[in-house]
């Protein structure tokens, strides 16, 4: 999960 | 989901409480920036479109959705709970969003990994939420007698960010190919903005000194 995909934080 | 990670959601999370308890408890939100929490509002919305689009975990939905219920719990105490409204520091707290939003609107535009108006919103409340606190520093700073929550308050706050640095060093030592750095350089500077007031926070607490910040 490079860049973009990375969003699984808050 | 790592130790690191979970303790910073839980830090956070408990911030926003210790904010919401005391004002329930006092009755006042005296030496709280509404700015600040209009700015994390803001960095809630913008960040959590996602919501709508893609479903991560139940714990990543349930969280979203407490942050943005109680920020927005706050601000509504702030400005129009029939006492708490009463108690806000109007004059002091004068920061201009202007000054934070624009510049971080125009970063977002120029440095982000996708060019679409989620991600570019996305990348926004991250470059917000880094200099969001900035209003409250500065109010806690107008304050000669910053009570012990309110210090409190911005203590969690300003760990919950560190322990994210941690979660990422551990993330990027553990996962493949997991690296985002817009994201940790924004971090980075978050926590740097705490480490005046740290330094204070800390002070005060071995000396057994009521916290105040030199102007």
């Amino acid at each position: 999960a490079a860049g973009k995909g990375a969003h699984d934080e808050l | 989901m790592n130790i690191f990670r979970l303790a910073g959601d839980m830090t956070h999370l408990l911030s926003i409480i210790v904010l919401l308890l005391k004002m329930n408890a006092t009755r006042s939100c005296r030496g709280v920036s509404l700015k600040t929490q209009e700015l994390y509002a803001v960095v809630f919305v913008c960040r959590y479109l996602d919501l709508f689009t893609n479903f991560i975990s139940l714990y990543n939905t349930v969280m979203k959705l407490i942050f943005l219920a109680s920020t927005f719990t706050i601000i509504y105490w702030m400005r129009f709970h029939k006492v708490i409204r009463v108690t806000y520091d109007r004059e002091q707290d004068t920061f201009r969003y202007q000054f934070l939003v624009l510049p971080c609107l125009v970063l977002a535009m120029v440095l982000n990994s996708e060019f679409t108006v989620m991600e570019v919103l996305w990348t926004f409340s991250i470059y917000l939420e880094a200099v969001a606190i900035l209003p409250q520093l500065v109010l806690l700073q107008r304050t000669n007698n910053i009570d012990n929550l309110t210090g409190n308050y911005v203590f969690l706050l300003g760990s919950y960010r560190a322990l994210y640095i941690l979660n990422w060093i551990y993330r990027f030592m553990t996962e493949p190919n997991y690296r985002q750095y817009l994201v940790w350089i924004s971090g980075i500077v978050q926590t740097i903005v705490y480490i005046d007031f740290f330094y204070y926070y800390i002070k005060s607490w071995r000396n057994n000194e009521k916290l105040s910040l030199p102007a």
